[in-house]
């Protein structure tokens, strides 16, 4: 562990929270796309398959669990609690995110590092990953404006991976055959499509107006 | 093994 990664780890953690806060606090999901939170939930239910089979540390699985625990109970929220359904924008959320699971299903199974069935799930994570933004970043630009608390969640989503790219760079030089090059492509990539919303956030922040 | 050190990332 180095501070790099406990440091994105906590970021991540802090990301679903606030969102979660927000959804059970204010009873409201405005603004927050139901499709990117069930990509989550996917990521994590594929990613943590592990969960009971390898134990790597009490930290490991008790944040495993945070994260299965709170990306199944957003959607929980915004699918089956009434009060938060109803403000649920079904009009606007309409990313196709279905194909972005079989892509990365289909990706995943020609490009991995061990043709197994919990390495394959765990590859299409990480592909899955990179991309469950998107239906929310769409949701972003057609709402026009966002609410401090999802751009909060959004800000500190991909402010994680990017703490995580440092963590690997740190790896990299401290760990001898530290190489994991699916990791780090799409742990990029991910961080890289956050870049124009960092760009507006950081200019909102800087000039103290409402982030649009 | 190598298996357990990739996997103990998030």
């Amino acid at each position: 562990m180095n501070i790099f990664r406990l440091a994105g780890d906590m970021t991540h953690m802090f990301s679903v929270l606030v969102l979660l806060l927000k959804i059970h606090t204010i009873k409201s999901c405005a603004g927050v796309s139901v499709k990117t939170q069930e990509l989550y939930a996917i990521v994590f239910a594929t990613r943590y398959l592990d969960i009971f089979t390898s134990f790597v540390s009490i930290y490991n699985t008790f944040m495993k669990l945070v994260f299965l625990g709170s990306s199944f109970s957003i959607v929980w929220y915004m699918r089956y609690h009434k009060a938060v359904h109803r403000t649920y924008d079904r009009e606007q959320d309409t990313f196709r995110h279905w194909f972005l699971v079989l892509s990365c299903l289909l990706l995943a199974l020609l490009i991995h590092e061990k043709f197994t069935f919990l390495e394959v799930l765990w590859t299409f994570s990480l592909y899955l990953e990179a991309v469950a933004i998107l239906p929310q970043l769409v949701l972003l630009q057609r709402t026009r404006n966002i609410d401090n608390l999802t751009g909060q969640y959004i800000f500190l989503l991909g402010g994680y991976r990017g703490l995580y790219i440092l963590n690997w760079i740190y790896r990299y030089f401290t760990e001898p055959h530290f190489v994991h090059w699916i990791t780090w492509i799409t742990g990029l990539v991910q961080t890289l499509l956050y870049a124009d919303f960092f760009y507006y956030y950081f200019l909102s922040w800087k000039n103290n107006k409402k982030l649009n | 093994n190598k298996d357990d050190l990739t996997k103990d990332e998030l």
